[in-house]
């Protein structure tokens, strides 16, 4: 686990992470600020796995470098608002004995 | 109903999982896999279709690009708009720039809706019944998933309100992890399971796990009103007109 390795195995592991997804930070300081995001977040993923009763496993990911306020930012767009549902149809309303 | 659905294997799901890119547009992707399906349903051909268009094109509502929307406004312009095109001629590219370039494709081969219509809202066994006729596009409150990998998901998500707009294709039961949603994510076949979630379904709250059962919608087609001039279906019509032809003329 994240506890038990030393700096130096996940430096590693965030080295080849950076390869396998095509990352390269060349701000001053940049990659270090990223490097303690993604130990955070493996941090998190490991916790979440040793739980034997979970019923998902988390992972790395390209997305594991970024805080949870940038995913949200980049990735989530879905825009929700009431006056968008107001043409509820009964085609689908489930009934009792449907088949 | 049925016990298990899963549209991928009825064909009416593109087997290339899409990426989004760093841009909001997961109500493109959500909006475009419905159309497929029911298009693919309706006329029993799929067609992938172009969400660059959407982002470009779908600005007078409440889309606006890759700063966010909903599947239902680009269903509502889609339905205006005629139709939309394949994304083999209008390609993504994840940029918000707003330029429709959708005037400029000399095609014909546009797909179209008649309208769309929400499913009975908080209300997991409509959204079921829903399912097992054509994928749906929902709300998924997905802030907490950006490191899922596997399994059923149960974690932590707000029950009331979704940010993220998604898919669902199917669902089904597991023997381990219990009933499920199966979802289709556009941030790529890396993420998840192949690009798909698993979400917890029967849940006790009406709203669904994750709001899932908040803001359901699809698009409506009907077969008598399929403006697909697809290849096929051209080549159909010209076989039957020459053979009336050849018929005539002997």
């Amino acid at each position: 686990t994240e506890s038990q390795r030393n700096e130096g195995e996940v430096l590693t592991m965030y080295e080849q992470w950076l390869v396998e997804n095509g990352k390269n930070y060349n701000g001053l300081g940049e990659k270090e600020r990223r490097f303690k995001i993604f130990k955070d977040n493996l941090k998190r993923i490991e916790e979440h796995n040793s739980d034997p009763n979970r019923s998902y496993e988390r992972g790395l990911n390209k997305f594991s470098d970024l805080t949870a306020d940038e995913f949200q930012a980049s990735y989530l767009g879905g825009k929700m608002e009431k006056k968008s549902l107001s043409d509820v149809a009964e085609r689908y309303q489930y009934k009792e004995g449907d088949v | 109903l049925p016990d298990e659905v899963d549209w991928r294997e009825r064909g009416a799901v593109v087997p290339r999982v899409k990426r989004q890119g760093e841009c909001g547009s997961c109500w493109a992707f959500a909006a475009t896999g419905a159309v497929e399906g029911i298009n693919q349903i309706t006329t029993g051909e799929l067609v992938s279709l172009s969400e660059q268009e959407l982002i470009d094109c779908d600005r007078g509502n409440d889309n606006f690009g890759c700063a966010g929307g909903g599947a239902v406004w680009a269903f509502e312009f889609i339905k205006e708009n005629g139709g939309i095109v394949s994304d083999e001629v209008y390609g993504y590219t994840g940029e918000d720039t707003a330029a429709c370039k959708a005037i400029e494709m000399k095609t014909t081969r546009v797909v179209t809706i008649n309208g769309h219509e929400v499913v009975p809202v908080n209300d997991e066994m409509s959204l079921k019944k829903a399912v097992a006729y054509q994928p749906i596009s929902v709300m998924i409150s997905a802030a907490n998933m950006s490191d899922y990998k596997s399994g059923v998901y149960k974690g932590a998500c707000s029950n009331l309100w979704g940010d993220h707009n998604v898919l669902i294709v199917g669902y089904g039961t597991s023997s381990d992890e219990g009933d499920y949603w199966l979802i289709r994510n556009s941030w790529g076949p890396e993420w998840g399971e192949g690009g798909y979630l698993r979400l917890q379904r029967n849940f006790h709250e009406p709203t669904g796990k994750c709001a899932v059962a908040v803001a359901p919608v699809y698009p409506i087609k009907s077969n008598s009103s399929s403006h697909l001039l697809s290849p096929s279906v051209f080549k159909l019509v010209v076989l039957f007109v020459f053979q009336l032809i050849s018929l005539a003329l002997l």
